[in-house]
């Protein structure tokens, strides 16, 4: 591994979102990786609709809530067209799902992986390099108050309430930490970003991790 | 500081008002255990952000919405021998 990767640096991260009062995380989380991926894949990088996963996912609950695994399986199985967020744009609630004629564009992946990774976080880091960015479901209480610093304490491996993106690692200095991306707006935390030490599973980012395939 | 910074507009004196800013000050109570911790390595900062007028539930209840799932303990993929000469 190096000591350190980060996919912002390849210019393929969109800007931090905001979800405002909508407890849509699972699909910010997605729907960032999913952007990523494509760039990667040699497109221009774009925002997708964030709203029709929010809408549109049938095994969740909108602004009530969600799981990235179960979203991830629908557009999997489906292979749902995520269209742009110009398009279908992000409204703070949920709302009904709409639909677009097959013609129109869109993005569908091919397919995704969750796992476990906890007591595996270099294996982790091999799949960020590997994949594009991934999925998490952490436990983020204490994320509340957050302003900066690498987080170390305060926050449980088992009690995991809110999905964000990671998007990079940082080994060089005394404690490594994963780059992760938030969607609570730019002003939150350290531009919308949170680092998190690596290793120690810390507040379960390894528990749940999942990324998608284009 | 905080209200303009913000766009609070909570009318001073209102009920709501000072149920904001009891949370605003539990907020920094928190702010100051959340900071205390002794190792030495903690370079996690806490303070006020745009969060601090909202009780623990109030945040858990709007932004803690990701429901967890159980997926399966990653194992390498198997490469067999001759792959790996």
């Amino acid at each position: 591994l190096p000591a350190k990767f980060d996919w912002r640096d390849k210019k393929v991260v969109t800007p931090v979102r905001n979800q405002l009062s909508c407890g849509g995380c699972w699909a910010f989380s997605i729907v960032g990786g999913i952007e990523t991926v494509y760039a990667l894949k040699g497109h221009p990088l774009l925002e997708l609709s964030v709203q029709q996963v929010i809408d549109c996912s049938p095994r969740d609950y909108g602004c009530n809530g969600g799981s990235t695994v179960s979203a991830l399986s629908w557009l999997n199985e489906i292979k749902v067209k995520l269209v742009q967020d110009s398009e279908y744009p992000f409204k703070a609630e949920t709302g009904t799902c709409h639909h677009f004629p097959n013609s129109s564009f869109g993005v569908s992946i091919k397919g995704y992986e969750a796992h476990d990774f906890s007591a595996q976080e270099e294996e982790m880091a091999q799949k960020l390099m590997d994949s594009g960015p991934l999925a998490v479901i952490v436990d983020a209480v204490s994320w509340q108050d957050y302003q900066g610093g690498i987080i170390q304490h305060h926050c449980s491996s088992s009690e995991a309430n809110h999905a964000v993106l990671i998007t990079g690692f940082d080994r060089t200095g005394d404690v490594p930490y994963w780059i992760v991306k938030n969607s609570w707006g730019t002003t939150w935390g350290l531009d919308g970003y949170v680092h998190i030490k690596m290793g120690a599973n810390i507040c379960g980012i390894a528990d749940s991790v999942a990324a998608v395939f284009l | 500081f905080f209200f303009k910074s913000y766009n609070r507009t909570y009318r001073q004196g209102s009920e709501e008002f000072h149920k904001r800013y009891k949370l605003f000050q539990e907020s920094l109570r928190r702010h100051h255990f959340l900071s205390s911790s002794s190792n030495a390595t903690n370079t996690a900062t806490y303070g006020i952000n745009q969060f601090s007028d909202l009780s623990s539930e109030e945040f858990r209840t709007i932004y803690l919405r990701a429901l967890p799932v159980h997926v399966p303990k990653y194992s390498k993929p198997y490469k067999s021998s001759r792959k790996r000469l």
